[in-house]
């Protein structure tokens, strides 16, 4: 399983539709300051349901729809490509999940509506989730070195 | 549950010494203050650089800790595969030498596994199987894909 | 108390308006939450980059956020003067453009304060005065004093 | 007043004796990881009194001196040159902090044995102390910006 395709929609500082395509190895991803890239992975964790709007870098879930686009909704689907490892049987799955502008909220699996639980569920029956320890923010890399010896311990139990 | 904890825990060992003597000319290891007990201790993690003395992670210099979590995290996937890497700009205290091993390493470890790397340096984004650009056009951000050679005129 | 407070306030408002123009293309002021009873309500922090939005502190990117800082933390000098100034590695989030101007800058500010600047990038160490070169021989530091032109080979 | 030069002995990964001189306008510090570049900060902190082991990267005084030193002391001494700005007549101040393998801590002004207290106050009278907002610790830059705005505020009243 890996990240193909991801479709942001009014989310934070990207207005309108942009659509980014990855590729199974290694992807770079640069730009200027205040371009938008840490937007990308806050996209993403969206997408899988980060529901602390504090890990999005913002103070109200509100925020997080585009200036500009504040009568529209906030729109992210993140697809997973399936290689024969997924616990599923089509050959990709499309996680989207969308906040309206009076605050509801809206979780879609391969565009059928369904709960925030049934999406972070099957995310983590494939081990993936929106603060797993393989998204690593701005500035937290140093953090994982500082952990101290009995919390790191605690770290290894829990993943095996 | 202790004789998993042990199993699981020399795989990670293991493929963290493996990982971090490629990334670094030295050696890391993890420790268990309590051997005979692991759960009633903690993990240690010391790293020796070059011909220094080893160190306990957490006194390492700045770009020195980077490397070592890098390397942890990733060995990580000896006991629990996850499908992807996302990495936001962890090559930031990096100096030009280590940031070039880490763009061979990930390029190569990106054979087996995907990775998202946000970075501002071209000695790291040009060994990438793919670039994607984002900038700001009238006050919206926008992502486009770039070839390396794009690399230098984009600044 | 109150009256004192404003005064210094304001002073230092101007100041950061002033350097962050310097440093950016943008607009950056501090908002009193209560400006009748200023010690009721905290102080706002905003920023405009190009032609953005104004947002909060708190909400910039990486990148935004060091140079606000160093700017707000430069205009403190206008209530309360520093002798010194010691930086390690502010510039880890920023990129080549900003690098360069922030090189820039503390070029000038350095002819009326003392600067000392911990960092990677060349064309922020170009700027300086003076070029400290840190090395390790045989596992202990040493440092010595580089001219801009051994930069290069020093790698 | 500026910092016109560091003397610094078997402090840290620094062994032996190693000077560093400076001038009154922008000092730029550079090299690899791991050279020795932020240890020379904390040892300017070291000498200005500092006493939280944690802010000086360490988890033990002890493990301030050099790792081949263990037997010796170390030292670190800060030279202030007076532009006529400063509350005291000579031409320079030199501020000594002295950490002794068997745990012992002294403090010189101008090579007289004195104590921290005594540093510390002189230094303040000047605006200076270990912790000082002039003083920005690697990683620490973001979080100015990230403060609330009543700890700003806080941060201002202690300052006028
Ligand atoms: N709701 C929103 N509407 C419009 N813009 C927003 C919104 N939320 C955040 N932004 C803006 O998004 C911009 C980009 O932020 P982001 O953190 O992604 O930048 P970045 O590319 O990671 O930059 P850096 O290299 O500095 O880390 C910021 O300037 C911020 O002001
Ligand atoms: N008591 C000690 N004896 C010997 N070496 C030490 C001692 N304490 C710390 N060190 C070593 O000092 C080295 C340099 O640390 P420092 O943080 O100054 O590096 P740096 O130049 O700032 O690097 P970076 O660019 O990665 O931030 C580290 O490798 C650390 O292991
Ligand atoms: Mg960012
Ligand atoms: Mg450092």
């Amino acid at each position: 399983v890996y990240i193909s395709r991801i479709e942001i929609r009014n989310f934070k500082s990207f207005e309108g539709a942009v659509n980014v395509e990855l590729v199974k190895g290694f992807n770079a991803v640069t730009g200027r300051n205040g371009s938008g890239k840490s937007n990308i992975i806050d996209a993403i964790r969206f997408a899988f349901g980060e529901n602390s709007v504090k890990a999005l870098r913002e103070n109200r879930m509100q925020a997080l729809i585009n200036d500009r686009g504040r009568g529209r909704s906030a729109r992210v689907s993140v697809y997973l490509a399936n290689e024969g490892d997924a616990p599923f049987k089509e050959q990709q799955l499309v996680i989207t999940r969308e906040l309206l502008s009076n605050g509801e909220q809206r979780y879609y699996i391969n565009g059928r509506r369904t709960s925030r639980n049934n999406v972070v569920d099957l995310l983590y029956s494939m081990g993936i989730s929106s603060d797993g320890l393989n998204i690593v923010p701005q500035g937290a890399i140093g953090r994982i070195a500082e952990m101290n010896p009995s919390d790191r311990r605690e770290l290894l139990e829990d993943l095996i | 549950k202790s004789q998993t904890f042990m199993k699981a825990f020399e795989m990670i060992d293991r493929s963290f010494r493996e990982i971090f003597s490629k990334l670094v000319d030295g050696a890391a290891w993890l420790e268990l203050e309590n051997p005979n007990d692991p759960f009633n201790g903690g993990v240690f993690m010391l790293a020796k650089f070059g011909d220094k003395k080893e160190r306990e992670a957490a006194s390492l210099s700045g770009g020195e800790k980077a490397i070592a979590s890098v390397a942890f995290l990733l060995a990580l996937q000896a006991a629990y595969k996850s499908h992807f890497y996302i990495f936001d700009e962890i090559d930031a205290n990096l100096d030009a030498e280590r940031s070039r091993r880490l763009g061979e390493f990930l390029n190569s470890w990106g054979k087996e596994n995907q990775i998202i790397l946000v970075s501002l340096k071209d000695t790291l984004i040009s060994k990438a199987d793919r670039i994607i650009g984002v900038y700001e056009r009238e006050g919206s951000s926008r992502a486009i894909e770039l070839r390396v050679e794009e690399l230098e005129r984009g600044k």
